[in-house]
């Protein structure tokens, strides 16, 4: 389910919910697997993975934690799916 | 940790720096990628060998936002500061660096060395570890240069792919450095008591100290705290039978060998005005139940009792605790006395008297 747009307290932290999860959290299917399924994971599921990997809380939501860790400094390189 | 197999099928490996940040001189970049690519042959067979053209295994290159024909952009400054790619032709094995970011030789910026030696662990083979002591987890944290970067968990994933080098006693990750418990130029980062024990923190290590049949014993924080960060700053024991660790603006409440459910929390959440980022060192007065925070050169009182920080604070160190002129480096109590650290001193202070006793060897503790 998308997470609701209550969730945020500003469009700002939204776009960083969204850019995070989409550059380290979005499993990158392989086209090579013929017929494979567009299987996206909603966004609140790769919240959750998220928040599992860093040992916060798992929510699905972007509470405040989640959040103040998104805004760290770090590598490029996707946490899942390599 | 993570692996992306099946590894580099050689163990002699080149790199190139392809071209330079002028944040740094070129000799400092040489230097810390040549001592980030040491990092990883210390503890496996590999071989770096530097080549000044052509194609080498490992590119290193500086870049900002889309550069060059890499898959991956950057994003200006802070966000993400380095990318690398797993073993392999092409793009295998490069690692970029975003030249929005400020790159250093030190603790200021991004330290250029501890990045690369992260990103080079990628360019091996290596993916992310959620294991927050380790080199290979995704957020940047700056550890000072002269520790050995990589923990067990960095080691037991790279020896997985590669072994250990060849003339290693045995095949367990080799424990790189232990500090010398004698060293006489050996500083702390924090100290507290723990029931009768005396625990020294220094980096990734602590010392159990028994004073009363002085014995002495070097463990990982992480055997007992598996939790707790590296390189604490400041730590003591309540009137409640715990231990407090702080680092950074949060802190850690530990009862035995639990942290407790819900830490770490912020050090605001103790009273201290937003404006204070980190803890120098701390100690609670047994006899009074009130507990010392040391910061710069002042300090604040906290009741633990009513679980609050007193009024009046903070006040100057030298006026209530005259003879400590200095930042405070660790401090803690014994036999009523606080016994303050700064540098290569160490000070036996009278609480009652607001006397310093004397002025001892820092490692005095150690039976050296």
């Amino acid at each position: 389910l998308p997470v609701h747009p209550e969730n945020y307290n500003n469009e700002e932290d939204e776009k960083l919910v969204e850019d995070y999860l989409n550059k380290f959290y979005a499993v990158e299917p392989d086209p090579n697997q013929l017929g494979w399924k567009i299987n996206a994971e909603s966004t609140a599921e790769k919240l959750q993975k998220m928040q599992k990997f860093f040992g916060l809380k798992v929510t699905g939501k972007p509470d405040s934690e989640t959040l103040e860790m998104m805004k760290k400094p770090r590598c490029g390189v996707p946490d899942v799916g390599l | 940790y993570g692996v992306t197999l099946p590894g580099w099928k050689k163990t002699k490996l080149t790199y190139r720096i392809v071209n330079y940040t002028p944040d740094m001189s070129k000799e400092d970049v040489d230097n810390a990628i040549q001592k980030a690519l040491k990092v990883w042959s210390t503890v496996t067979p590999l071989i770096f060998t530097r080549i000044h053209e052509g194609i080498a295994d490992i590119m290193i290159a500086f870049g900002t936002k889309a550069h060059g024909h890499c898959p991956r952009y950057f994003d200006g400054p802070l966000g993400v500061l380095a990318h690398a790619f797993p073993p392999g032709n092409g793009f295998g094995g490069d690692a970029h660096f975003d030249e929005d970011e400020d790159w250093t030789t030190g603790s200021a910026g991004f330290n250029l060395f501890l990045v690369a030696a992260h990103e080079f662990g990628h360019a091996l083979g290596l993916s992310h570890s959620n294991d927050q002591r380790a080199l290979m987890f995704p957020n940047y944290a700056y550890v000072s240069p002269s520790e050995f970067p990589l923990s067990p968990d960095d080691i037991s994933g790279v020896q997985s792919i590669y072994g250990s080098q060849p003339n290693a006693p045995d095949k367990r990750p080799a424990t790189p450095t232990s500090p010398k418990t004698c060293d006489s130029q050996m500083s702390f980062d924090a100290i507290t008591t723990l029931r009768r024990e005396v625990i020294f923190l220094k980096g990734r290590h602590l010392w159990r100290v028994y004073p009363d049949n002085s014995q002495v014993e070097l463990e990982l924080i992480s055997t007992f705290w598996p939790n707790l960060p590296s390189s604490i700053q400041a730590a003591y024991e309540n009137t409640k039978d715990q231990i407090l660790f702080f680092k950074g603006n949060k802190f850690w409440v530990i009862s035995g060998y639990q942290v407790l459910p819900g830490y770490p929390k912020n050090i605001s959440t103790l009273g201290f005005p937003k404006g204070v980022k980190k803890i120098d060192a701390a100690v609670c007065n047994k006899n009074t139940g009130k507990t010392d925070f040391f910061v710069g050169d002042k300090y604040w009182r906290y009741d633990e009792n009513s679980q609050s920080m007193e009024t009046g604070y903070p006040r100057r160190t030298v006026d209530d605790f005259p003879g400590i002129r200095q930042k405070v480096d660790a401090v803690f109590q014994q036999k009523g006395f606080f016994y303050f650290f700064h540098g290569s001193k160490q000070w036996e202070f009278d609480p009652t008297t607001k006397k310093v006793i004397r002025e001892i060897k820092r490692n005095s503790w150690f039976n050296c």
